[in-house]
This record gives structure tokens, C-alpha cells and sequence, in this order.
């Protein structure tokens, strides 16, 4: 890894381990975030990139989380001494400010690959750890147009935080925590990916976008708002209505 | 059917309303469809209780969930739904307290729509507000518009949400169901979605139902 980036706006370069140390801290922090001591994840190995975006720089991380063993029979269908995931993370860091911007685990089979890596784990060439060029492009262009230019806008995070900021004034919303608020603005980021995904797949005149529900996960969504019962339950059989014949 | 309908403009539908954070889509969409039917056979649209039937219908789970023919069965054993003031949304679990004088409406039964399009608008416009159960794929960042999502994304078989169909018509060419949903008047247009009519988009379709009053 060479240890001196080269100027802004150039291309991503490899990065030596301590440099990786704060964004991927910051990255594990939020994959951990809201469990209880000895449940979290640990780090295992880490490998990325940096490239200049403004002010700051974007990180793309590879890493492999270690779960802990899960001891809890009710969280846990399947008993599993211990589970090493490979993730990668982009995490933005503007002025020692970090955004995740995007989170992608699964796991990786320890039986298979033996010792806990993947073949070639530390070989720069191996499949695992390049960005692949869809990965780039859906990630990237289809989420920050203005990043397909380089070097990257000046004020795309400062863009960021401005719609943010928008949106926590225009649905009032307040955080308990620092940590809470940067968390929430990550899961923001990610919801107008989202967003913008779905209106790249819409047949229709809608228009998708930020709504009072923006700061919130899939899951949380899915989890308060909506009614699973729905469609696992079948329900009481009724009779069917008599067909209209004028109207 | 009519080329278009709206219960909206005949006095059929209340206001938007807000669940909260709770998932009792299925109340709101109950009892706005008995609202349309007390209005259509009664002549008084009045705003009825959906906490009443979070508290009291125990084969439904509340927040967690519940199914429209199930709320309907509820209704008919409690004897009625009291009104929005009476029993006033909370949005959350509590204690039935019920009273069966409060009660201002009742139905007599309920009963299955068709699940052709069509025949789904005639019924409609001819007896007012029909409750349904869609896919709420990309609702969460809905803004405006008529949306018609992927047939794969939005899969008629993973209904999520219940929500009241309360008109139809087109917006230059394009066929539309007018929704009423219980996410706020800051949803949406002004707390309404618009769905692509006539695809079975979302399974608009597949879960039509309301009371019937004699």
C-alpha cells in the first residue's frame, strides 16, 4: 500500500491499515449500534480505498466481522458457534466527520474456506475485494450523479447535510445524541439511494423522495408502520358481494 | 362503471387521519369503509373509533396487526362502533372499554369483492368506499403522483398495508385508484396515494372487502 496520496481527485489508491483505522471503527460502530455489550461484532481484517470528494475522503472499506456466539436459543434460529461475515462500507469522511454511506454483509462460510478467510483474502488481485465496475456504477452514479465527474463536487456532503437539515426542520425532527443524529443522517443518505432506485423503476408519473419517513430503515419502517398479518394470516372467510349490474 | 368516481366530493369520506407509529393501517381502513356505508344507507358521515377496535377486537393484534374481515366479525359481536370522540385514538394497546350505548353505527355483515378491476370500480361507485390491502413497496418515500412500481418489486402476494380505495379516474391517460392512507395529511398528497389502475399493481385487488348495512 503506498502510504503518500497522491494529489486530489485523482484516482483511489490502497491504503496502509492504520489509516483505515478510524472509518472502519466508525463503520463497525454503526453495525453494532443499538446491541448490547457481548452481543457486538468484532473486526477482523480490513482492506480499501480512499478517494478525494471535496474536502474530505470517501472510503471503501472490505472487511470481515466476527459475530459473537449466539447464546440466546430465542434470537437465534440456527445455533452458530461463531459467524464471520464479509461486509463492505463506504463511509464519508468530511473533516473528521464520518457518514456511512452504504453497508453490504454476508456471510462468509469459515467450513469452506478454512481458517476464517477467503482464498487469496490478501491477495490485492482477489475477486473479493475489487470494486467491481457495477458495484462502482450502482453505488456511485446512480445514487450521486455529480460524482461520475472528477474530482468530486466540492460540496456534496455539505449538499447532503443541507437536505438533511432540511428535512429534520420541515418534520421537526430532534435526536437524543450526536451519535444518534449522525447515525440517522447515514440511514438518510441511504434512504434517498433507495428512493431514487424505486423512481428509476417506476412505471408511473409518482415521484419519489424525501418524506417524513426518510430517517428511518427499511426494517423500522416495516416494523411500525406496517401489518404482516396481512399476508400470513388468512383471515375470516366472507361471502363474496352480489355483482353490481347498473351503476 | 363510470369513467371516474369520487366519494371524496360527495361527502362519503372523513379526513385523513394518523396511526401513529402503530400498525393499525387495518382499524383506519375498517372503519373508513363503514363510515362510507353509514353515510351512503344512514345520510351522516360520522368519524369512527379505530382505537375501539384496537382495545376490543381480540382476534386482531393491534398494533401488530390485523385483518379487515376480522374487524368486521368484531364489529358485529360488539354490537357497534362508537365514534372518533367517544373513543378517542391512542395508538397503542389499552384496556376494552367499550360500552355498547356509546355505539352509533353497526353492520350487519360483510362481504368479499371481486378482484376483476372492472367490476371492482362499478361496485365502488355504486356502494361507496371499498377497504383493500396492498404491497406498500416504495410507499415510505411516496411523494406525489401516480405510481405503478414493477410488477416483481411490488408482488400482489406480499400485501402489507390495508388502506381505503375511495375514487378511481385518469390523469392525462393513465388510469388511477385514489387511496386513502392513515399516514398524516404531511404524506403524500395531502395523506392520499395514487396507484396505477387496471395491472393489479400492488395487489390493489386481491383484498377488497367491506361491511354491509341493511
Amino acid at each position: 500500500a503506498s502510504s503518500k496520496p497522491p494529489a486530489a481527485g485523482a484516482q483511489a489508491w490502497e491504503l496502509a491499515s492504520p489509516e483505515l483505522r478510524e472509518p472502519a471503527r466508525f463503520a463497525l460502530e454503526m453495525y453494532n449500534r443499538g446491541r448490547a455489550a457481548g452481543t457486538r461484532a468484532a473486526l477482523g481484517a480490513v482492506r480499501g480505498r480512499v478517494r478525494r470528494a471535496g474536502r474530505g475522503s470517501l472510503y471503501s472499506l472490505k472487511a470481515t466481522l466476527v459475530e459473537p456466539p449466539c447464546n440466546d436459543p430465542t434470537v437465534c434460529q440456527l445455533p452458530v458457534s461463531k459467524k464471520t461475515l464479509l461486509c463492505s462500507f463506504e463511509v464519508l469522511d468530511e473533516l473528521g466527520k464520518h457518514m456511512l454511506l452504504r453497508r453490504d454483509c454476508g456471510p462468509v462460510d469459515t467450513k469452506t474456506t478454512g481458517a476464517g478467510r477467503a482464498p487469496g483474502w490478501f491477495s490485492p488481485a482477489s475477486p473479493l475485494f475489487q470494486l467491481s465496475p457495477d458495484d462502482r456504477n450502482e453505488t456511485f452514479s446512480s445514487f450521486l450523479p455529480l460524482l461520475n465527474k472528477d474530482p468530486l463536487p466540492q460540496d456534496f456532503s455539505v449538499k447532503m447535510a443541507s437536505i438533511f437539515k432540511d428535512f429534520v426542520t420541515t418534520y421537526n425532527r430532534t435526536y437524543d445524541s450526536q451519535e444518534e443524529a449522525s447515525w440517522r443522517m447515514s440511514v438518510f443518505a441511504n434512504n434517498m439511494v433507495r428512493a431514487q432506485k424505486i423512481q428509476a423503476l417506476d412505471r408511473g408519473t409518482a415521484r419519489y423522495g424525501v418524506t417524513k419517513f426518510s430517517d428511518l430503515t427499511e426494517e423500522e419502517f416495516r416494523t411500525i408502520y406496517l401489518n404482516p398479518l396481512l399476508k400470513d394470516a388468512p383471515g375470516r372467510n366472507m361471502r363474496p358481494a352480489q355483482p353490481v349490474t347498473d351503476v | 362503471p363510470p369513467p371516474q368516481w369520487d366519494w371524496r366530493n360527495k361527502g362519503a369520506v372523513t379526513n385523513v387521519k394518523d396511526q401513529g407509529m402503530c400498525g393499525s393501517c387495518w382499524a383506519f381502513s375498517v372503519t373508513g369503509n363503514v363510515e362510507g356505508q353509514w353515510f351512503l344507507k344512514r345520510g351522516t358521515l360520522l368519524s369512527l373509533s379505530e382505537q375501539e377496535l384496537l382495545d376490543c377486537d381480540k382476534t386482531d393484534k393491534a398494533c401488530l396487526g390485523g385483518l379487515p374481515s376480522n374487524a368486521y366479525s368484531a364489529i358485529r359481536t360488539l354490537g357497534g362502533l362508537e365514534t372518533e370522540d367517544d373513543y378517542s385514538y391512542r395508538g397503542r394497546l389499552q384496556t376494552c372499554s367499550f360500552s355498547a350505548e356509546k355505539a352509533k353505527v353497526y353492520i350487519n355483515d360483510s362481504v368479499e369483492l371481486s378482484k376483476n378491476e372492472q367490476k371492482l370500480a362499478a361496485w365502488l361507485a355504486k356502494n361507496g368506499p371499498v377497504s383493500i390491502a396492498i404491497n406498500a413497496f416504495g410507499m415510505q418515500f411516496y411523494r406525489h403522483g401516480i405510481s405503478h412500481p414493477l410488477r416483481p418489486l411490488c408482488s400482489p402476494w406480499l400485501i402489507d398495508h390495508a388502506v381505503l380505495l375511495v375514487g378511481y379516474g385518469n390523469r392525462s391517460a393513465i388510469p388511477f385508484w385514489a387511496i386513502k392512507n392513515s399516514w398524516g395529511t404531511d404524506w403524500g398528497e395531502e395523506g392520499y396515494y395514487y396507484l396505477h389502475r387496471g395491472s393489479g399493481a400492488c395487489g390493489v385487488n386481491i383484498m377488497a372487502s367491506s361491511a354491509v348495512i341493511n
